[in-house]
């Protein structure tokens, strides 16, 4: 565990009640090892440890707790610092109906997540409508449907001709003529180098008012996950993260290469493939997790 | 990199960093480099195109003998297409599927996910694209039944290949682990050299769990091939050169897109090129 690995380091300076830069040095070595072996970012790794290495220098160690302990805390409070605060819910309130759009690399859990959030909201008294905005997977209409039709939620298809904005643009009046408050779009997966299905999605915002983009993620995501997230948002744009399979045994870095690279929250956590499966983010946790 | 004019400490620091965001693994690079600066030192290497080549050299050499074809030595060939959720198991097995078609094979593509949503659909659409056999059981029905009867018919009317597409599981749960332990004692029943080959699907995109994935997988089910998909993105797929290098398991194909044409054979030296790009 990093708190014994750190207090052998700081053993040596046992008495002195001040961590030096030569055992701060091997210290760093050690967690920088260990965040990126939990698929941190190799840059913000960087920029994470100057921050700590100068904080951690000169720093007189409390009688009570060892100075490996002083030292996890100081990192575990940079990366705090990083994450952000806890939960605070969705926006939901500035356009009627709430439109969510979910975006993501393919695979990552988007039309899952759309099923819980669906669930999510329905607890909370919404009346949500799912989009089928993925025209071009196999069956990704199919899957949708299949999951609305489990939790009887509606799920808007458009027609085979119609494009994902001509949906989109549909689906709002849909909802507006059958009292639904929160329309919930799932999207194709796609790169986000991919420049016409990066488009269509700026597409999509040009025929429908977003309350909330919310970028969706794998946890098991490696070292992309800056390049990933920051194209997303810089030419789409986010404003919530999702982060999926967190069931798994993913460190999950990306986590806070995401949130560092991005400053937009991770509300959600995908914890399971049953559509009961979705928690609220705990950003403390996470820390925990990453430094394993 | 390529302004550099020297060999020097901060060209090391490059290569170190380039490795890393490949996902090579933070360890594995660090000795890799290490390994190099040595190199450099006994064989006076002083041109930073040249330490690019010995890099290149290096990788490629921890690369050797991880390309793989698949030899179809029994009829059916049958194949077990397993991983963890959303890597791209089921577009895989189109794109295989696809290829022996191409080669003239009898291919029968069999729905071994009976529990995701849609999960049967999506890979009859695949099959229909490969023109491929599809044979496929209701929802929710146990997959062994569904592997059971499929390969009774694959071998009865003679099949070439049987590509059996799985559910996406966790390598973190026991039970689904059983799942597959179960289904591959099953086709053992049928066919008593089944499944010929366990085929591992991996998202390039993937950081360092990927090599929880193929241990737990491996020590559950003997793998024998790697594919490693959405190499079309910007993630390299560098933990591919760590698990080579662990579990010796080689791979014979990458994803390189979501057409039925996006499967490219494993080329390590393609490979090591593109991980320097
Ligand atoms: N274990 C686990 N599996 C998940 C989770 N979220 C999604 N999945 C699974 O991941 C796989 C991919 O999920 P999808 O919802 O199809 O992903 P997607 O982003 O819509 O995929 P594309 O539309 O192809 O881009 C499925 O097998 C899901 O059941 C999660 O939190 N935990
Ligand atoms: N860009 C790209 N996308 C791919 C590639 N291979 C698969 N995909 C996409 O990844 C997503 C998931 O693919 P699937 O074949 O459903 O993955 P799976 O492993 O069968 O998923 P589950 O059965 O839910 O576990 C789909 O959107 C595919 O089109 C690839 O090589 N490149
Ligand atoms: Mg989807
Ligand atoms: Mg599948």
């Amino acid at each position: 565990r990093l708190t014994e690995r750190f207090d052998d380091i700081f053993q040596k300076i046992k008495g002195q009640g001040i961590i030096n830069e030569k055992n701060v040095d091997e210290a760093i070595r050690e967690i920088r090892i260990a965040l990126l072996e939990a698929d941190v970012n190799y840059k913000i790794v960087k920029e994470l440890l100057a921050k700590v290495k100068e904080k951690a220098l000169g720093r007189k160690v409390v009688k009570s707790v060892s100075p490996g302990q002083a030292f996890v805390k100081i990192i575990h409070d940079e990366m705090v610092n990083i994450m952000g605060e806890g939960f605070s819910g969705l926006e939901l309130e500035k356009n009627k109906p709430a439109t969510i759009m979910l975006v993501g690399l393919q695979g990552s859990g988007k039309t899952t997540h759309a099923g819980k959030l669906a669930v999510y909201l329905k607890k909370k008294y919404h009346r949500p409508l799912l989009v089928a905005g993925d025209i071009y997977r196999p069956a990704a209409i199919e899957q949708l449907k299949t999951l609305g039709k489990s939790i009887d939620v509606p799920v808007y298809a458009g027609d085979t001709d119609m494009s994902p904005p001509e949906i989109c643009r549909e689906a709002l009046k849909y909802a507006e003529q059958n009292s639904l408050d929160t329309v919930i779009i799932d999207t194709a997966g796609r790169l986000q180098i991919d420049e016409p299905l990066m488009e269509e999605l700026n597409e999509i915002k040009k025929e429908v008012t977003l309350n909330e983009i919310l970028f969706v993620a794998d946890a098991m995501t490696g070292q992309e996950a800056v390049n990933i997230a920051s194209t997303f948002h810089n030419k789409v744009g986010m404003d919530v993260v999702c982060l999926t399979k967190l069931d798994g045994d993913a460190r999950g870095g990306a986590a806070l290469s995401i949130k560092y690279v991005t400053g937009k929250p991770i509300k959600f956590a995908g914890t399971g493939e049953k559509l009961s499966d979705l928690e609220e983010f705990h950003p403390e946790r996470m820390v925990s997790r990453i430094l394993g | 990199f390529k302004g550099k004019k020297t060999v020097d400490d901060e060209l090391f620091d490059e290569m170190e960093a380039i490795l890393i965001q490949s996902d090579l693994g933070v360890t594995p690079a660090l000795d890799i480099v290490e390994d190099m600066r040595k190199q450099a030192r006994e064989r006076k290497v002083r041109e930073p195109g040249q330490l690019l080549e010995l890099f290149k050299e290096e990788i490629l050499h921890l690369l050797e003998g991880s390309e793989k074809t698949y030899a179809f030595s029994s009829s059916p060939f049958v194949f077990f297409v397993i991983g963890v959720n959303g890597v791209g198991k089921t577009t895989t097995i189109g794109k295989l599927g696809w290829q022996y078609v191409q080669e003239g094979k009898r291919v029968m593509i069999v729905a071994g996910d009976t529990f995701r949503a849609a999960a049967v659909e999506q890979l009859q659409i695949w099959a229909e694209r490969a023109g491929c056999t599809f044979f496929s059981k209701p929802m929710n029905t146990d997959p062994s039944a569904v592997i059971y009867e499929a390969l009774q018919k694959a071998d009865k009317e003679g099949f070439d290949c049987v590509l059996v597409d799985t559910a996406g599981r966790l390598h973190t749960r026991g039970n689904l682990l059983d799942e597959l332990k179960k289904m591959n004692r099953v086709a053992k029943k049928v066919i008593p050299d089944a499944p010929h080959e366990v085929v591992i699907v991996l998202d390039a995109s993937t950081g360092q769990n990927a090599l929880a994935q193929v241990k737990t997988f491996h020590e559950h089910l003997p793998l024998t091939g790697m594919v490693i998909t959405k190499l079309d993105g910007t993630s390299k797929g560098g933990i591919a050169v760590s698990l080579y290098h662990d579990y010796n398991i080689p791979i014979s194909h990458i994803g390189i897109g979501e057409e039925v044409e996006d499967l490219r054979e494993f080329s390590a030296k393609d490979f090591v090129e593109a991980l320097f790009l």
